[in-house]
């Protein structure tokens, strides 16, 4: 499932 | 990784620095959005909380912390160290005309109904709007010191090198986050009528003043 970690922008 | 995701980078810490600067050096906080930064602050805090849960990159941990510093300490310069020069009476735009259609943008439009998602997704729709107390501010006063445009210039500049960003991933890496892209285009837009001042004014060497 998505989660937060998938943004690896700032 | 490519050159406009760190130029862009690059681009908001200046930004950063540049305002920290600015306030250091003239002991004074006038003609800046408390109200602004306050947004700002709150767009780091709810964004970088993955920093207590996953490590993405050192390069991505060291730029986080520093956002989060500079954010913190800009508040503390403007409602503490330098209250007395913070210009209260024409940082007037009501926040809550701001956070209320955010936060119920985020919880309709999302990738995830969990917590850090929301957090997330909250942090990009303000982020989108977290100039505009300041760009009220500079219309109330009709101007803007130059080291105030300046600040606003890369802050402008490093939304627009991100779109370039997202253009080059999704080209080369078939990626793209509908939410980051579209708040985003929002973003650069509200700085569009400010880079043709600052253009045809103040790389001109004249103060940004409106007619």
């Amino acid at each position: 499932e998505p989660d937060i970690s998938d943004h690896d922008e700032l | 990784m490519n050159v406009f995701r760190i130029l862009g980078d690059l681009s908001h810490l200046l930004a950063i620095l540049i305002l920290l600067a600015k306030m250091w050096r003239s002991k004074s906080c006038a003609g800046i959005s408390g109200k602004s930064q306050v947004l700002f602050a709150l767009v780091f805090s709810t964004r970088y909380l993955d920093l207590f849960f996953v490590f993405i990159s050192l390069y991505n941990l060291v730029m986080k912390v520093i956002y989060l510093l500079c954010s913190y300490i800009t508040i503390y310069m403007i409602y503490g160290k330098l209250r007395k020069t913070y210009d209260r009476e024409n940082d007037t735009f009501r926040l809550e005309f701001l956070l209320i259609p955010v936060i119920g943008l985020s919880f309709l439009e999302n990738y995830d109904f969990i917590p850090t998602e929301l957090l997330w997704t909250f942090s990009i729709y303000l982020e989108a709007v977290a100039i505009l107390p300041q760009l009220f501010m500079i219309s109330n006063t009709g101007e803007a010191e130059t080291i105030t445009t300046h600040y606003l210039f890369f802050l402008g500049l490093y939304r627009a090198l991100y779109l370039a960003n997202w253009i080059w991933r999704y080209h080369t890496e078939k990626f793209y986050d509908q939410i980051a892209i579209i708040s985003g285009v929002v973003q650069t837009i509200f700085y569009c009528d400010f880079f043709y001042l600052y253009i045809t004014k103040v790389l001109k060497g004249k103060k940004l003043s409106l007619p």
